[in-house]
């Protein structure tokens, strides 16, 4: 797609023996254009583009490979280089039991994914326990229940209380009781923009104290995909990243966004709605999807 | 005689990048700017505070769709309205909203629980209803959504309901055999009702990106979508999919929701809404 659109583009380029900055200026308009296209945050859109024209300029021009090819080739390398990095499971805790907490926006995808989590890492030889604190939402702890039931992965119910910060301590002291090595909190939706809910999520933190603080994007996210990324971050401190509905056909430059300005790793990526369409985040094909 | 407005390189890439993050997307950003241009050559705009006022303008033309009185009347009963999108777009929640407004206006509300598959689903509505104080039609879940349907069209017609509300399970317009299963849902409805769905609202995910037009154009093919509604934009996202995506299909949209709460729904407004973008 990018390659037959920059082809058209570098046949100026072919006889020429080096990429230079005055060449590429029409290639990389291409690529920002296709980045956009696959809704990449500009800011990092632009700062991907600084970094192909640091990278392609002054290379000299494949022998083998067409000047389109080459200019992909970067565009692909630096993508793969920014998404990935080393595959990264779950941070388990030194001592005691490990925690781990999602967040992110409405219906992203949090409470599944604490399902698929908690079936993955039983699979791994962990004992896991889920928790809801979700208190907003009309049935939002029978759904975590209901999953927990069909994973045969016990939840913490907290029949009862009304309150998150008292949920989650009830969640802790019922692992302790039961000799559980894992705790999975579910939390509620909640916008960057909403103080009160984001001061609810530090508060869980500070009480929790978890080794994971994953943050749950729907690739379908737009370009506000960076600034609640960011945010979220800020505030509470993101360990990680789960990227949902990946099994659309949305093109998914929320990954490259959140990627770009929180540096946390990408995990995990949901394939699906069964707890079962789970699987560890792959930055190659992520960065061909993004590309087109 | 007035001097044409130049408008400058930087400000119109200071322009392009309000559109672009605004999710407009590339190609109805430039057809913006190009009238943008186009309304500085023809002397429309003369002076650079007219500007926004002006991209505000035509991106209203863009989003505003000529409806038509007998589209807001309700003219059979009960009034079917099929919910339709993604998963967790806001479909189940904007259908508490609507049965409350509607409620508000007097209206018997019915509402279908044909999400039969997702954990809990059909408590959460229940929830919602119990909420607004309407009538609800559920099923064991797995149960066949049709049959759910089914049961509500004939209860919504028996109890004399104004309007019968269906709520139907997320799906990635990507699956063939669950917009196959929307169809059916359809068909079932027609059967009993032959004008029937009368409203097949797709609810969008206001942080959506670009994606969202595959989705309308998706489900569009296999539905009859007379109307969007765009949720969660009490958000930081400004919603900019839909400019490009009513411009070029023609469906409008007809309800926003701003909130998780039951008063949080509006009706459309493009004025607004194009004020809002820039
Ligand atoms: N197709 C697909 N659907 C998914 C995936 N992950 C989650 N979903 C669906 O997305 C919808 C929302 O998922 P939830 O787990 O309820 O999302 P949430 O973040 O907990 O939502 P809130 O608690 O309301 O913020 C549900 O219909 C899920 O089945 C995925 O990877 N693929
Ligand atoms: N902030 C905000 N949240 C919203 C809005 N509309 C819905 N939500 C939230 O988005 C989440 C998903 O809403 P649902 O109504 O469950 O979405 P759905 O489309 O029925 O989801 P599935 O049935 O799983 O596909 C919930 O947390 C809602 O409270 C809105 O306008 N603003
Ligand atoms: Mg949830
Ligand atoms: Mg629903």
């Amino acid at each position: 797609q990018l390659e037959s659109r920059l082809s058209a583009t570098l046949k100026k380029i072919r006889g020429l023996a080096r990429l230079t900055e005055a060449n590429m200026t029409e290639a990389l308009k291409e690529v920002r254009t296709a980045l956009l296209e696959a809704d990449v945050a500009l800011p990092v859109v632009k700062d991907f583009i600084a970094t192909i024209k640091k990278e392609s300029s002054g290379k000299d021009v494949h022998k083998s490979l067409s000047p389109g090819q080459q200019v992909v080739k970067i565009v692909h390398q630096e993508l793969v280089k920014l998404l990935g990095g080393e595959l990264v499971g779950i941070t388990k805790a030194e001592k005691g039991p490990t925690v781990i907490l999602m967040a992110g926006l409405q219906g992203s995808g949090k409470t599944t994914t604490t399902g698929k989590l908690a079936l993955l890492l039983s699979k791994e030889k962990y004992s896991p326990m889920i928790v809801s604190a979700d208190v907003y939402r009309p049935a939002a702890r029978e759904q975590l229940a209901v999953l927990g039931e069909q994973l045969e992965i016990p939840v913490f119910k907290g029949d009862g209380l009304s309150d998150p910060l008292k949920i989650v301590k009830g969640a802790l002291k019922e692992l302790k009781k039961e000799s559980l090595d894992l705790l999975i909190i579910d939390t509620a939706g909640r916008l960057q923009v909403d103080e009160e809910m984001m001061a609810e999520l530090e508060a869980i933190k500070k009480l929790a104290t978890p080794t994971e603080t994953l943050f749950v994007a729907d690739a379908m996210t737009g370009q506000q995909a960076a600034e609640v990324a960011k945010t979220f971050h800020e505030r509470v401190g993101i360990t990680g990243v789960v990227l949902t509905k990946l099994d659309g056909d949305a093109r998914g430059g929320a990954a490259l966004s959140v990627k770009g300005v929180t540096g946390c790793p990408i995990k995990f990526s949901g394939i699906g709605e069964k707890s079962d369409q789970f699987e560890q985040f792959h930055p190659d094909r992520m960065a061909q999807r993004i590309l087109g | 005689t007035t001097r044409k407005i130049k408008i400058d390189d930087e400000l119109l890439e200071e322009l392009e990048e309000a559109l672009i993050m605004a999710d407009i997307g590339m190609p109805t950003t430039t057809q913006l700017l190009e009238s943008l241009r186009l309304g500085a050559k023809n002397k429309e705009l003369t002076k650079p505070e007219e500007v926004r006022p002006f991209l505000a303008k035509e991106i209203r033309k863009l989003i505003t769709v000529k409806s038509t009185a007998k589209d807001e009347e309700m003219a059979e009963k009960p009034h079917v309205i099929l919910m339709i999108g993604v998963n967790g777009a806001g479909k189940t929640t904007t259908i508490g909203k609507l049965a409350n407004y509607y409620k508000n206006e007097g209206k018997e509300v019915l509402l279908a629980a044909a999400d039969t598959f997702r954990a809990a689903a059909v408590d959460q509505l229940a929830e919602w209803c119990n909420r607004v104080g309407c009538d609800i039609v559920k099923h064991h879940p797995n149960s066949d959504p049709s049959a759910v349907v089914f049961d509500a069209m004939k209860a919504g017609i028996a109890r004399k309901k104004d309007i019968v509300i269906v709520d139907t399970a997320g799906r990635l317009h990507t699956r063939t055999n669950l917009m196959d299963q929307l169809a059916k849902i359809r068909k079932i409805i027609s059967r009993q009702m032959p004008s029937a769905p009368h409203e097949t609202l797709l609810v969008l995910d206001g942080t959506t990106g670009q994606n969202a037009l595959n989705q309308v154009k998706e489900f569009n093919a296999v539905m009859n979508v007379t109307g969007l509604v765009l949720t969660k934009l009490d958000g930081s996202s400004k919603g900019g999919a839909v400019v490009g995506i009513v411009n070029e299909t023609g469906i409008a949209v007809k309800f926003i929701g701003i909130g998780e709460k039951i008063d949080d729904l509006q009706r459309f407004d493009p004025e607004l809404f194009s004020k809002a973008l820039l």
